[in-house]
C-alpha cells in the first residue's frame, strides 16, 4: 500500500506528535521555534508494517500554514502541490514522462484549534477550498483541552459550520460485512470530527506502557477511547477504510483534475 | 480604586472565563460563534469588593483581535482607544473639557496560545507595539493544556522571545516589607509569564466548592497553585501591586503621551 497523508494546521497544534503517535515512529521531528515566513511543503516517507500490511507512508507537512500576520495566500503552495501530483500522474498515463514516485495525497488531516467556540473564518474558507482538491478529515487538535461536555458541544458546532458552509469533508463508508463490524464502524463514524490527542511520552499505567500526558490532576491516555478519539481515527483511516481514501483520490479528485486539464 | 484592565487575545483562549473567575462575576458574557470582521473595543464596568477594598472595575474587551485571515491592522483600534483615554485625561487637566469617566487602561492581559513552541510572529510584533502604550502582562492561556515540564520549557522560551525582541513587559516590584511578604512576592514573581486556567463550572472537591475543570482523567482546580498560576496572577495584580500598575500608567504612559502631545 502506498499512503500519502497531508497534515495542515497552525504550528503548535500537536500535529507532529499525533502523526508520530499514530505510526509509532519519529517521522515528524519536533521543529522548535522558528516559524517560516511562507508556507513550505515537506514530504517525508517511511516504510512500515501496520495491521499486518506493508505500508509505504508519506507524510506531507505544511510548516508555516496559518502562522503569519497575513494568511491570505497560505493555501497557494498547498494547492499547487496537490495539483502537481495529479499532473505528474497524468503525464505518466499519457506516456509523456518516465515514472516519478506517486505522491498524490490520499487524505488531508485538517487540525482545528480546540477553542470551544466555532470554526474560524480562516478554517471555513481554507477547508472549503481544500475539500474540492483532496479528502479532508477534520480533527480537533489537543482534545484534552476540552471537557467531555465541551467536546460534544464543539463537535456539534463544527459540523453545523461545515454543513452551513457547504464544506464537503470525506465521508467514511458504512461497513456492510458482519453486524459487529457494522456497529463499531457506525460508532466510530459518529465521533467525526475526531477529537484527538497525541503524546511523545510513554507512561506506565497498571503495569502497561502507554502513550499518555501526565498532568498534576491525572494522566490522559492517548489510546483510551474515553479520553479521546485517537483509536477511532487510527482504526477508520488506517484499518477499515484505507482502500477507500485511495480509491476516492483516484476516482474522484484525480479524474476531476484530468477532466479539467484535458478540457483546456 | 478605579481599575481598568484590557484583555487581548484570539477568540477561544478562555479570556472571558478567566476574567469571570478572577472577579467571581459574569462581567464577560461567553460570546458564542460569530467572529467580528474587524476589532471592536467593548468596555464593561462593575462595582466590586475585592480583598477589603471597593473597586470600580472596567474590563476592556477586544473581540475580533487576531481572528481574521489578514491581521495586519488589528492593533489600530486598540492603540486608538488607549491614546484616546490619555487624550481625554489631558483635556481634563488643561481644563478643556468637563469630566469624562477615566478609562485609561492600567494593564493589558495579553493571552498567549499554549502551543508549547514559542511566541508567534503576530504576538511578538503586537506585544512590542502595545508595550510602549500600556502595562503588558503576558499570560499563557488554557495552561491545563501543558504538562508541568512543557509549562516550564514554554515559559523559558517565551521570556527568551520577550528579551530578544526587546519587549518591555510590566515588571512587578519587589516587596520590601516583612520577610514573608518578600519571599511570597519573589515566588509569585518567578512564575511570570503566568500560566493561567479559568473555569465557569464549580465542582465539589473534599466537601469544598471550587472552580475547576472536570476531565475523564482528573479535575484541574483553578485555585490550586500546583495546577496553574491563577492564584499568583490574582494576588500580584489585585492585591500586592494594584497601586503600582495605576501609578506606572499615570507616571509613565500618561506622561509619555502628554509630552508627545504637547510637543506637537
Ligand atoms: N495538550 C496537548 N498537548 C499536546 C498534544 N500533542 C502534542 N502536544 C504538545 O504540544 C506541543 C507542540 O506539539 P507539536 O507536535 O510539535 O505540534 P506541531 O507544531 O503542530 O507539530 C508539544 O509540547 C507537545 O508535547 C495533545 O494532544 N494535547
Ligand atoms: N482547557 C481550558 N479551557 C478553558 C479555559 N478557560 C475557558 N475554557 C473553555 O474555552 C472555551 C472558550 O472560553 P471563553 O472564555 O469563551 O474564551 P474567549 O473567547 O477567549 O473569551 C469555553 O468552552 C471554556 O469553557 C481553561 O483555562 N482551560
Amino acid at each position: 500500500f502506498i499512503l500519502t497523508i497531508m497534515v495542515v494546521g497552525k504550528s503548535g497544534l500537536g500535529k507532529s506528535t499525533l502523526i508520530n503517535s499514530m505510526f509509532l515512529t519519529d517521522i515528524c521531528e519536533y521543529v522548535a521555534s522558528i516559524a517560516p515566513k511562507t508556507v513550505s511543503i515537506e514530504a517525508k516517507s517511511v516504510s512500515l508494517r501496520e495491521n499486518g500490511i506493508n505500508l509505504l507512508l508519506t507524510i506531507v507537512d505544511t510548516p508555516g500554514f496559518g502562522d503569519s500576520i497575513d494568511n491570505t495566500n497560505c493555501l497557494i503552495p498547498i494547492i499547487e502541490f496537490l495539483e502537481k501530483q495529479h499532473d505528474n500522474h497524468l503525464k505518466l498515463e499519457l506516456g509523456h514522462s518516465t515514472p516519478v514516485c506517486d505522491l498524490r495525497v490520499h487524505c488531508c488531516l485538517y487540525f482545528i484549534q480546540p477553542t470551544g467556540h466555532s470554526l474560524k473564518p480562516l478554517d471555513i474558507q481554507f477547508m472549503k477550498t481544500l475539500s474540492n482538491k483532496v479528502n479532508i478529515i477534520p480533527v480537533i487538535a489537543k482534545a484534552d483541552t476540552l471537557t467531555p461536555e465541551e467536546r460534544t458541544e464543539f463537535k456539534t458546532q463544527i459540523m453545523k459550520d461545515i454543513t452551513e458552509n457547504d464544506i464537503k469533508i470525506y465521508e467514511f463508508p458504512n461497513l456492510l460485512g458482519d453486524i459487529e463490524e457494522y456497529k463499531q464502524n457506525k460508532l466510530f463514524k459518529s465521533k467525526v470530527p475526531f477529537a484527538v490527542m497525541g503524546a511523545n511520552t510513554v507512561i506506565e499505567i497498571n503495569g502497561k506502557k502507554v502513550r499518555a500526558r501526565k498532568y498534576a490532576w491525572g494522566t490522559a491516555e492517548v489510546e483510551n477511547l474515553e479520553h479521546c478519539d485517537f483509536v477511532a481515527l487510527k482504526s477508520m483511516l488506517l484499518h477499515k477504510h484505507l482502500q477507500d481514501v485511495i480509491d476516492v483520490t483516484d476516482n474522484v479528485f484525480y479524474l476531476d483534475y484530468k477532466r479539467n486539464k484535458l478540457a483546456q
